[in-house]
């Protein structure tokens, strides 16, 4: 799955999600990609957020949308990511799942809770600093 | 850390991230960086898990889900459970312009998909049919049913659903190979 996120310097923002799902699922089954605030959220008044991971636990508790309104109230994207990902975790201890957040200012930042063979998220970014693809990670 | 303008994407898929910017650097909109970006993804099929030939469900088939979200005017285009077209993401921004709706899923979607242009092609690949055929080969496993019969846990359907409904909580299989 990729979840994406554009901030432009007018402040402008969009996201967006696709992917083919969990392998050997029922079929008809849909994940939390294509649903509103929980495989992405963007409003360009606060930032936008997207998440990746067990779309059948993670659309429960709608987390990108969580995020863009934990950055609304003043939470810095790192802050505003461990949130959603913290709620998530009190009623599923080892789900698998991550995510991302940025504000119109282009601050940004990643969350993930760390189950076995993942304990460390990977994401990319490009902004005009780096005027390039950089990858970072963040530890969950 | 802070500087615009800014794309981020989930997972190290750096040819989306640089499709994306190219398409920012070109003086596309955020939706067209973020189209193309996951376009970008379903090409390639991003580890496995993005576009076409990947994640075949219990029949062997692919199916697709996609979403854009624009945060001026709080449209959005989604599609779920997309069948025999490619661009998921194209068609999710399709949704969002040509229609006044939000999501559209299954059958019905990938017919819109045709009316509006987009290609019906095959997702099936020789490396989901090896996945799928292994799936198969090794009883179903693993399987996201419960409380059926005969025991998801070692048999292949057809299910039934099981008389007497267990408290099991099972743990998800979804991991860095098989995610949304």
């Amino acid at each position: 799955t990729i979840g994406m996120i554009a901030v432009d310097q007018g402040g402008h923002v969009a996201a967006g999600t696709s992917t083919n799902g969990l392998t050997h699922k029922v079929p008809g089954r849909v994940g939390d990609s294509p649903i509103v605030g929980a495989g992405a959220y963007a409003d360009s008044q606060v930032g936008a957020a997207a998440a990746t991971g067990d779309g059948d636990v993670m659309m429960r508790f709608l987390p990108s949308y969580l995020a863009v309104e934990q950055m609304r109230s003043g939470a810095d994207p790192s802050a505003a990511c461990k949130t959603a990902i913290s709620r998530i975790k009190r009623h599923y201890a080892d789900f698998f799942g991550a995510i991302i957040c940025a504000n119109t200012t282009g601050h940004y930042g990643a969350a993930c809770n760390s189950v076995d063979g993942f304990s460390q998220f990977f994401y990319m970014i490009s902004n005009s600093e780096t005027d390039a693809p950089h990858l970072m990670s963040v530890d969950c | 850390q802070a500087a615009l303008p800014l794309v981020i994407n989930t997972w190290p898929f750096k040819i989306a991230t640089d499709a994306a910017w190219r398409s920012l650097q070109s003086g596309g909109s955020v939706l067209d960086a973020v189209e193309k970006g996951c376009t970008q993804c379903e090409v390639s099929q991003c580890d496995g898990s993005v576009g076409y030939g990947g994640s075949p469900d219990e029949r062997g088939e692919t199916t697709l889900d996609a979403m854009i979200m624009n945060g001026d005017t709080m449209e959005v285009g989604a599609v779920a459970d997309l069948r025999r077209v490619k661009n998921a993401i194209g068609v999710a921004r399709a949704v969002m312009e040509r229609t006044s709706h939000t999501l559209l899923v299954g059958e019905s979607a990938s017919v819109f998909a045709e009316n509006m242009g987009f290609a019906a092609e095959d997702l099936t690949t020789n490396k989901s049919l090896n996945i799928f055929s292994e799936w198969l080969k090794g009883n179903c496993q693993p399987n996201y049913r419960k409380n059926v019969l005969p025991d998801p846990s070692k048999q292949c359907g057809p299910y039934q659903p099981q008389a007497l409904v267990t408290d099991k909580q099972l743990r998800g299989h979804a991991n860095v190979h098989s995610h949304d």
